[in-house]
């Protein structure tokens, strides 16, 4: 595992965390798209069905357990919890998400690395990963003014996905067999979609201003 | 046919 890989790995982890921080300290989920976080939860249960075939290293296997576990607690929470799910602000997040999984399962049985019922689920499960973060950001967008930990949230998510390019270029230079290209084409479909949200938050950094999306 | 490699990635 490359420095990169591990970058991408832990941004994705304090992702996780300042949202749960947010939820926990806040007792609120303002801002926060209940359908990205329902999505992210069915990416990690479809792809990390593998926790049960393959092993690859201690470390991948708690990440995945992480990944499933957290990705539900904060459905669960938005959902069920008495107080956080009062500030879910459901008129706003409208996006359709059922059309994302239904074109992203046409598109794994159609293009994946055989056809098999698992990797089916994985090429599934790359596809809804890369345009996951649309329901959100179309939330944001909507809301207009962006609270201080979920810009956040959604940067070190952005990073996440930086890194895992940065992973992937030093994989192809160091590695003789590296190919994987369902991954990294939806990698980089993946990182665009944050190109817009990156340039309007490093404006707030830079101006040392709270950050707003233009409508 | 070659063999894919593993997934080793999250």
């Amino acid at each position: 595992m490359n420095i990169f890989r591990f970058l991408g790995d832990m941004t994705h982890l304090i992702s996780i965390l300042i949202l749960l921080l947010k939820i926990y300290a806040t007792k609120s989920c303002s801002g926060i798209s209940l359908k990205t976080q329902e999505l992210y939860a069915l990416v990690f249960l479809a792809r990390y069905l593998d926790l049960f075939t393959d092993f690859i290293s201690v470390y991948n296997s708690v990440m995945k357990v992480v990944f499933i576990a957290s990705s539900l607690a904060i459905v669960w929470c938005m959902r069920r919890h008495r107080v956080v799910r009062r500030s879910y602000d459901k008129e706003l997040d409208t996006f359709r998400h059922y059309f994302l999984v239904a074109a992203c399962l046409a598109l794994a049985l159609l293009v994946q690395e055989k056809f098999t019922f698992l990797e089916v689920l994985w090429a599934f499960s790359i596809y809804l990963e890369a345009v996951a973060i649309l329901p959100q950001l179309v939330l944001l967008q909507r809301s207009g003014n962006v609270d201080n930990l979920t810009g956040q949230y959604v940067f070190f998510l952005g990073a996440y996905r930086a890194f895992y390019i940065l992973n992937w270029i030093y994989r192809y230079f160091t590695e003789t067999h590296f190919s994987r290209w369902i991954s990294c084409v939806s990698g980089l479909v993946q990182t665009a979609l944050y190109a817009d949200f990156f340039y309007y938050y490093f404006i707030s950094w830079k101006n040392n201003s709270k950050l707003q999306l233009p409508a | 046919q070659v063999q894919a490699p593993p997934k080793d990635e999250l």
